[in-house]
């Protein structure tokens, strides 16, 4: 058996066995572990790190319960801005867009710069343009939103009016 | 903030990191996920890192590229270069966390918040997800 090692986060912050229940964990737990059962059989078949990256990010951008992709937070006006990065260890070569508004899968967006274009990191609507350019899948800003998310940002914006925020760490 | 670091069969490395940075964020404020250096780094010579926290932090330390940098220079291995550079997020009471790889397949999930969804699987069947500290 060839050596590979996959290795997944889906943030950090303030977490607690109290408020959060079994069900809740259980959720969490299972599409990490479908994130890893991706990754392990893409290494055994020969998948290049890259590649392994970008689809076990898929995953986790796909899912509702992370921050990226769909599920992301809302920015101040109500919308959802996505960023992603990749570096390749070997070629030093990397990726990466920032603000983007319709792009379904960062993380893909971030390979197409570093892959095919001469550049590092594109960000706002000249992001969106090349990821279009690039055949990758659009959609609506409205496909990132969930009811946690902007519930999330009525509770913040009702503390900024009370002059009580501070809490609003990402 | 979820994100990806991998070593693969022919010894390369890939760190890769996703996000939709902070509720309520203003004026186009971006935070270290896309900025290579800060919340993503790889480098066959030495690791691949992703970060996820309060991006800011992470930016200004150069977080990524910095556990490399560790590793590097000072011959730390993967889990005492992210410590390091944890104890240099904590010092700016900055917080959040990191996963690595280096280029043996060694791992590092750390962390200075009460938790982080993580996990990793390897060429040796070994496999662990978590959530919380102590885990």
């Amino acid at each position: 058996q060839q050596n590979f090692t996959v290795v997944v986060h889906g943030g950090a912050g303030v977490m607690s066995k109290d408020k959060m229940n079994n069900v809740q964990q259980q959720q969490y737990l299972s599409k990490l572990n479908e994130a890893l059962l991706l990754g392990e059989k893409m290494a055994k078949e020969g998948s290049t790190a890259t590649d392994i990256v970008v689809k076990v990010i898929n995953v986790l951008e796909d899912s509702p319960l992370f921050n990226a992709g769909k599920g992301a937070v809302f920015t101040h006006n109500g919308k959802i801005e996505l960023d992603a990065s990749i570096m390749d260890g070997e070629s030093l070569n990397a990726g990466a867009v920032a603000g983007a508004r319709h792009i379904r899968n960062p993380i893909t967006a971030a390979r197409e710069v570093m892959q095919n274009s001469d550049h590092v990191l594109l960000s706002g609507k000249g992001a969106s343009e090349f990821a279009r350019q690039q055949g990758l899948k659009m959609v609506s800003n409205r496909y990132f939103r969930t009811p946690k998310r902007h519930k999330s940002l009525k509770e913040l914006k009702k503390k900024e009016r009370t002059r009580n925020a501070g809490d609003n760490i990402g | 903030t979820v994100g990806c670091v991998v070593l693969d069969i022919y010894g390369n490395l890939c760190a890769g990191t996703s996000t939709g940075g902070m509720t309520n964020k203003k004026f186009g404020r971006i935070g270290d996920s896309p900025l290579i250096g800060a919340g993503t780094y790889a480098n066959n010579r030495t690791c691949a890192v992703s970060c996820t926290g309060h991006g800011e932090f992470f930016i200004r330390l150069a977080f990524a590229r910095d556990v490399s940098a560790l590793m590097e220079y000072n011959n730390l291995n993967i889990v005492e270069a992210c410590r390091e550079e944890l104890n240099k997020l904590d010092e700016l009471r900055g917080s959040g966390g990191v996963i690595g790889v280096d280029n043996k397949g060694n791992i590092a999930m750390e962390f200075n918040t009460g938790g982080m969804f993580r996990g990793f699987v390897n060429a040796k069947g070994e496999k662990v997800i978590a959530i919380f500290k102590n885990e």
